[in-house]
């Protein structure tokens, strides 16, 4: 139901454009000077994973290094599969926590080709482990429901850093 | 895991995960 | 009829309480939605530019070195920064390089007391959220829940007035009978309003934005017409023009930052009725209405609390 007589407005003088002529026109100084905040909106350009056009080997060698200089471990590759790396990363908060709660953070580093001479390298969350070997519910994928992807995304820029200034 | 450019020393991963019935896409921006 | 709309604009102020009580803060989140959150050590130069280029004015900060949400980035930390290099013009070096996580330094050393930001588990009801917000006067309050395995702490997302305002007006029918004017429901705040002229200096607009806990200064002109507003907002364009240490600017100059796309501020008269009032928040990125009369003087402010605060607490 319309209510005709609503004055609700918008104030004329608080549009930027009108705003502007009027101080251009009030002659500041200042006002020849500022420019309109124009951030380009830019739309973050995602990618899957990370690219690489390196050799395969080299890239899974990379990995490797850059997972042994943070201090990660990971389960021996299978002969036939040598393209996915099991990772196991202790995540440890400096503050001791008398309540036990799993430390050891697990992901899955995949690397797929995409094309040739153009691969791509996959990081998947993949549950956490307890240092002190009791082993952790593993509530099943649709129980899971609240986890928090913020230790996981944080273990992954360290290792983007450590591969980027590696490379 | 998504990844977008480094840019002016920034690196922005994110993921998309389900809270009960309903997505986030999590982004968290760090700096390198 | 006077007496009619009295009567139907309660029930129906009962009936959307009713509805806050019955929701929770979960349901007014979109089926699939994105959630920005800031490393503390980036630089807070960095996380101007993320906000900006998100389109955002706030987002919660993740301390990788704890594992915990370390609060919300809002307006009012660049505001601390910018009084902190007034009072130390020499701190330049200091103010670039500053990280997220030194912004409690900046607090501590301009003497501003943290504001509580509360929080609240997204399963509570909708009406505990509204109360948390308004006893902490903030406009947003960060849901947070646990995650199941780590105890950690998971920022499921953060809710603002504006959001749970829009939820209503968008799922109550009940607000087409809120016709009482504004005018007689006691919630406008008007007297000795803090305003300030377009001439006036900017650094002293945004003190005036701190002393008065206000998110917006309403600038007049000599005859106390209404003619523009400052928000805290505006002072992420301020810094990210660098002119923040030319801070003789005046509010008018300071403004003129503002980019093209800025809605404009909205009015309205003690005459205008919720009813209204709600569809133009449904319909518009509204956070305030200035309350003029036919002339164009102002009169008072309404804002997103004083109307959150109608629906919670009275009739």
């Amino acid at each position: 139901q319309k209510d005709e007589d609503s004055t609700i407005a918008i104030l004329p003088s608080s549009l930027p454009q009108i705003h502007r002529a009027n101080m251009l026109a009030a002659g500041s100084a200042a006002a020849t000077k500022i420019s309109p905040l124009s951030i380009k909106k830019s739309k973050t350009k995602w990618h899957f994973g990370i690219r690489s056009r390196s050799y395969p080997l080299d890239v899974m060698g990379e990995i490797y290094i850059a997972l042994k200089n943070l201090g990660a471990e990971w389960a021996k590759p299978s002969e036939e599969d040598l393209w996915t790396i099991k990772v196991r990363w202790k995540y440890d908060m400096g503050q001791p926590t008398n309540e036990k709660i799993p430390d050891l953070m697990k992901m899955v580093i995949q690397l797929f080709q995409i094309e040739a001479n153009n691969y791509l390298v996959d990081f998947k969350f993949d549950g956490w482990e307890s240092s002190y070997g009791d082993a952790s519910p593993s509530s099943n994928e649709d129980e899971m429901s609240t986890f928090s992807a913020y230790p996981f995304l944080h273990l992954t820029t360290k290792l983007i850093m450590e591969l980027a200034v590696n490379s | 895991l998504a990844t977008s450019s480094i840019k002016h020393n920034t690196l922005c991963v994110a993921s998309i995960v389900r809270y009960k019935r309903k997505y986030v896409t999590q982004m968290l921006y760090a700096p390198l | 009829n006077s007496e009619t709309i009295s009567i139907e604009q309660k029930l129906a102020v009962q009936s959307i309480r009713r509805f806050l009580e019955s929701k929770t803060s979960y349901d007014v989140l979109p089926v699939s939605y994105r959630l920005i959150v800031m490393d503390t050590s980036l630089l807070v130069k960095k996380s101007l530019n993320i906000l900006l280029q998100n389109n955002i004015v706030s987002a919660p900060l993740w301390d990788s070195h704890t594992s915990r949400f370390a609060g919300l980035l809002t307006s009012s930390d660049f505001i601390n920064v910018i009084q902190y290099y007034f009072s130390n013009p020499d701190k330049f070096e200091l103010v670039d390089k500053l990280q997220l996580d030194g912004l409690k330094d900046i607090e501590r050393a301009i003497g501003v007391r943290p504001l509580d930001q509360g929080s609240i588990h997204p399963f509570k009801p909708l009406y505990e959220a509204c109360c948390k917000m308004i006893e902490s006067r903030s406009r947003r309050i960060p849901l947070i829940d646990q995650d199941e395995e780590t105890h950690r702490e998971i920022v499921v997302s953060v809710l603002t007035q504006y959001r749970i305002l829009k939820f209503v007006a968008l799922n109550c029918r009940e607000t087409r009978y809120l016709k009482r004017p504004i005018g007689e429901l006691n919630i406008i705040t008007q007297g000795n309003l803090l305003s300030c002229r377009m001439h006036t200096p900017v650094i002293d607009v945004i003190q005036l934005l701190t002393q008065g806990g206000v998110s917006s200064v309403p600038i007049i002109d000599e005859h106390g017409r209404l003619v523009n507003v400052y928000e805290a907002v505006d002072v992420l364009g301020l810094i990210k023009g660098g002119i923040y240490n030319d801070l003789s600017l005046s509010v008018g100059e300071a403004l003129m930052r503002r980019s093209d796309d800025f809605e404009g501020v909205y009015t309205c008269t003690k005459n205008d009725k919720l009813v209204t009032i709600m569809d133009t928040i449904r319909k518009s990125r509204v956070h305030r209405f200035f309350v003029v009369d036919e002339e164009g003087l102002l009169i008072g402010v309404l804002t997103l609390s004083d109307i959150l605060k109608y629906i919670l607490f009275e009739e």
